[in-house]
């Protein structure tokens, strides 16, 4: 563990606070892309099944791990039930499809190893990375946002932004050692916020509302 | 497990 790993994650765990903070004071997931959302879901339990194989970690991996499978969980409950009548499936077009068949393959093609978990681990990393897509597709199409929905985006653009220093700390430290996988899947991740920053810095952090040019 | 993928990040 290292600071910009520990950073990156707490900034996880306040994108998730700040996510559940919109929906509960505004009542409403107006402005969040449910796809994104169940392809989170999608993530965490396809990653964290060494929760059962006994490949332990720390108590505190574990306990983050049941804390984003849980919280996930509960936001498409909240979504899809308790304020569904907010969720508007208009707007949240983007194609899961497009998703979900390209990091199967990739999955099956780019792994560690080619055994259940390890594939399913590959996939959940290229899932992650490209499981923003329908929400920012959705920002794009709508054109603005909500400054708290910013705020959740940030979050997970910086929780993202820091995993690479993370890993170029590691690899000095650690005797060379690199996930490529990860790495790429995580750069990749990472430069599909760069557009969103721009807007973020130039205007929210400026005080005005999320607005892209017409 | 030694190949340097312990899958130790979140």
């Amino acid at each position: 563990m290292n600071l910009f790993r520990l950073v990156a994650d707490l900034s996880h765990l306040a994108s998730i606070f700040i996510l559940l903070h919109k929906i509960q004071t505004t009542r409403s997931c107006r402005g969040i892309s449910i796809k994104t959302q169940l392809l989170y879901v999608l993530v965490f339990v396809t990653r964290y099944l060494d929760l059962f194989t006994g490949d332990f970690v720390s108590i505190y991996n574990s306990v983050m791990k049941l804390f984003f499978i849980g919280s996930s969980c509960y936001i498409i409950y909240l979504m899809r039930i308790k304020y569904k009548p907010t969720n508007d499936p208009s707007i949240d077009t983007f194609r899961l499809e497009y998703i979900l068949g390209p990091t199967a393959v990739l999955a099956l093609i780019f792994n560690y190893k080619f055994t259940f978990l390890e594939v399913l681990w590959a996939f959940s990393i290229y899932l992650e990375a490209v499981a923003i897509l329908p929400q920012l597709f959705m920002l794009q199409r709508t054109g603005e946002a909500e400054t708290i929905t910013t705020h959740y985006l940030a979050a997970l653009g910086i929780y993202r932004g820091l995993y690479i220093p993370n890993w170029i700390y590691r690899y000095f430290t650690e005797g060379g050692a690199i996930d490529p996988i990860a790495v790429v899947a995580g750069i990749v991740q990472t430069a599909l916020y760069v557009d969103f920053f721009y807007v973020y810095f130039t205007k929210v952090l400026q005080g005005q509302k999320f607005e892209l040019p017409a | 497990d030694g190949d340097g993928h312990s899958h130790d990040e979140l």
